[in-house]
């Protein structure tokens, strides 16, 4: 079945699938081994290789399985770690494992612009205000109404020495806000980018001279996740590769956009709205009888409708008129053999051009107004009492 | 009773040749 539709064929909201959004996508690590080659590392082969696309491959490699950063021997000992998502998702978590001593201080960023600007989601540090001028995560969570970016405990180590950073985004949010009704939830769970900042290597915890050259060090880790759904904003249960090979969301209830958040060009009889589970909030096409292909949206209308229907038809065609296309325009009048929606349901007035007192008949029963002593639809005779005269102003006079 | 359709042959156009449609 479709499941942005139920069975009747009435919208439903619907969401994709909740996938590794990280997967197959490049890394872009700001220090990776093996330029130049060492001998632990030689990024020209293959076999001895340590490149970020490992942290988001599939998997099946024969080579090595984890990625590699340089040996760091002094400050700055932070290395990034940048995922472009492609296009907006709303995130559950995100999870990287370490292959070695995983860092103490971790910074988990995202951008909702494709990198232009990015804002803290999470941060892993026993010297929470040290590193990153936080406070260490009260017991209760966020101490306002909405999410924030806390600072968690760092990722520990596991007795074979790897480590494994977990953060689920709702460890950032207060409990109770949910999705649906949360635009600042919706705000906060939406990423076009992830950006993990390795800040500090464990086996400097402690050490004052942390800035300084120390024991070269080399952060390594596998399996970056980044789980979430296909931004679609209720309105998609899927998101697919465009003829650019853009990821877009495949769009339902009448809109349109790479994540749904617009109506389609007709479909503006009502604001958009991003779909809840309770109602799709579908983008509805303008009613226009079959006579217009474009429309634009009033809110006054709207307002004046009671919220129903704010579209107003433009360029009405087969000579019909108004808001809706739903009446002739002046000089036709509406054939009642004809369905409204027929292109022939609007017929020239054709009045006399000497009989009818003007060009304009009703729109409705499509009576020409006639000169005196002049009857007809088209006001093309004499009224009964009344003989054609040779004056064009006066057409009909009284029989004597 | 059914009168005939007015016959724009029989109109004398002289003084209102301003107002005489084109057929």
């Amino acid at each position: 079945g479709d499941p942005c539709h139920d069975e009747g064929g009435a919208p439903r909201g619907c969401v994709p699938g909740l996938v590794n959004a990280a997967l197959g996508r490049d890394v872009l690590a700001s220090s990776t081994c093996g330029r130049p080659a060492t001998r632990a590392c030689d990024a020209s082969d293959p076999r001895r290789a340590h490149p970020a696309a490992l942290l988001t491959a599939a998997g099946g490699t024969a080579g090595p399985l984890c990625w590699r950063s340089d040996s760091l021997v002094r400050a700055p000992l932070n290395v990034t770690l940048t995922v472009p998502l492609g296009k907006a998702f709303e995130l559950v978590f995100v999870s990287l494992r370490f292959c070695s001593q995983p860092p103490a201080s971790v910074a988990l960023l995202k951008s909702q612009d494709h990198g232009r600007s990015w804002a803290p989601l999470g941060f892993f540090s026993s010297r929470c205000a040290l590193d990153y001028g936080r406070l260490p995560r009260p017991s209760t969570g966020p101490a306002g109404p909405g999410p924030e970016a806390l600072c968690f405990p760092p990722p520990q180590a596991q007795p074979d020495g790897s480590g494994l950073l977990a953060f689920s985004v709702q460890d950032g949010s207060p409990p109770g806000l949910d999705l649906d009704n949360s635009p600042v939830l919706q705000d906060w769970v939406t990423a076009t980018d992830i950006r993990v900042v390795l800040t500090r290597p464990t086996m400097l915890l402690g050490d004052a001279r942390d800035t300084e050259a120390v024991a070269p060090y080399t952060y390594s880790a596998t399996e970056l996740q980044v789980g979430g759904r296909c931004k679609c904003n209720g309105h998609a249960s899927q998101c697919l590769l465009d003829a650019q090979g853009h990821l877009v969301c495949d769009c339902r209830h009448g809109t349109e956009g790479p994540d749904c958040s617009r109506c389609k060009p007709f479909y503006c009889d009502r604001p958009w709205q991003r779909a809840t589970t309770r109602d799709a909030h579908a983008c509805l096409a303008c009613s226009c009888n079959g006579h217009a292909r474009r429309c634009r949206f009033n809110m006054e209308l709207y307002r004046l409708s009671g919220r129903r229907s704010g579209g107003v038809c433009l360029n009405c065609r087969h000579n019909t008129a108004g808001r809706h296309c739903h009446y002739c325009r002046e000089g036709f009048y509406r054939d009642p053999g004809q369905a409204l929606s027929d292109r022939r349901a609007c017929r020239a007035c054709d009045c006399h051009p000497v009989g009818a007192a003007g060009k304009t008949c009703n729109q409705t029963t499509g009576q020409c107004p006639c000169k005196d002593g002049v009857t007809g639809l088209t006001c093309n005779r004499c009224a009964l009492g009344f003989q054609q005269s040779r004056s064009p102003v006066a057409p009909c006079v009284k029989t004597p | 009773e059914v009168m005939p359709t007015l016959d724009m042959a029989l109109f004398d156009w002289t003084d209102y040749e301003d107002l005489k449609p084109e057929v």
